[in-house]
């Protein structure tokens, strides 16, 4: 878990270095971006509610800030936002937002506000990639550190399989399907991509995905 | 609570 989460926060720190070193978000989606906002908040509104360790509050504090800030440059900076290809960009997130949060209304573990918007978190982090792969695919030449962010992103819940079936086995009781069959499909999305990123970096050459 | 009912992780 401790892996996964540190890819995660890797993916977040790769993507900014992007931003600021080259002052330029050329591939990088802000609708995925904006889907991870949503999911972040509406996951983390326990935030000041309850609380585990220091660490989980801090991590959850970095995600949520981390996000704003880079749609925040995308969005606002100057030089930034003149980069981002707003033309390609165009993945209809409605299809993603609404049949997750209908999906959360149904299936879930309790009838209350919090416990729906954190399943619709967890059903909306599984797809909120979608629209960056769809970028990806698109752009010819994606430079190496925006490959790389969503390799890191890709995995990070990938990694987290790998913590849910250890505690699986040393936790009695410890099940939480709703979490487990969103985080295959979330890895299982990556499949793709993971082949076509390993192969280039096997070949040494820069990434391209066949359209 | 029991500890797997906390939303332990991230």
């Amino acid at each position: 878990r401790e892996a996964g989460d540190m890819t995660h926060l890797f993916s977040i720190i790769v993507l900014l270095l992007k931003i600021n070193a080259t002052k330029s978000c050329s591939g990088v989606s802000l609708k995925t971006q904006e889907l991870y906002l949503l999911v972040f908040v509406t996951r983390y509104l326990d935030l000041f509610q309850s609380y585990i360790s220091l660490y989980n509050s801090c991590m959850k504090f970095i995600f949520i800030v981390s996000s704003g800030c880079i749609i925040g440059y995308m969005r606002k900076h100057k030089v930034v936002s003149q980069t981002y290809d707003a033309e390609q960009d165009t993945f209809r997130v409605a299809f993603l937002v609404w049949p997750s949060f209908l999906l959360a209304a149904v299936i879930n573990q309790k009838l209350s506000v919090m416990e729906i918007l954190w399943t619709f978190s967890i059903y909306l982090e599984s797809v909120a990639i979608l629209p960056q792969l769809v970028l990806l695919q698109r752009t010819k030449n994606v430079d190496n550190l925006t490959s790389n962010y969503v390799f890191l992103l890709g995995s990070y819940r990938g990694l987290y399989l790998l913590n849910w079936i250890y505690r699986c086995l040393t936790e009695e009781g410890y099940r939480q399907w709703i979490v487990w069959i969103s985080g295959l499909l979330q890895t299982a999305i990556y499949c793709d991509f993971f082949y076509y990123y390993l192969k280039s970096w096997r070949k040494n050459e820069r990434l391209s995905l066949p359209s | 609570l029991k500890r797997h009912q906390v939303k332990d992780e991230l």
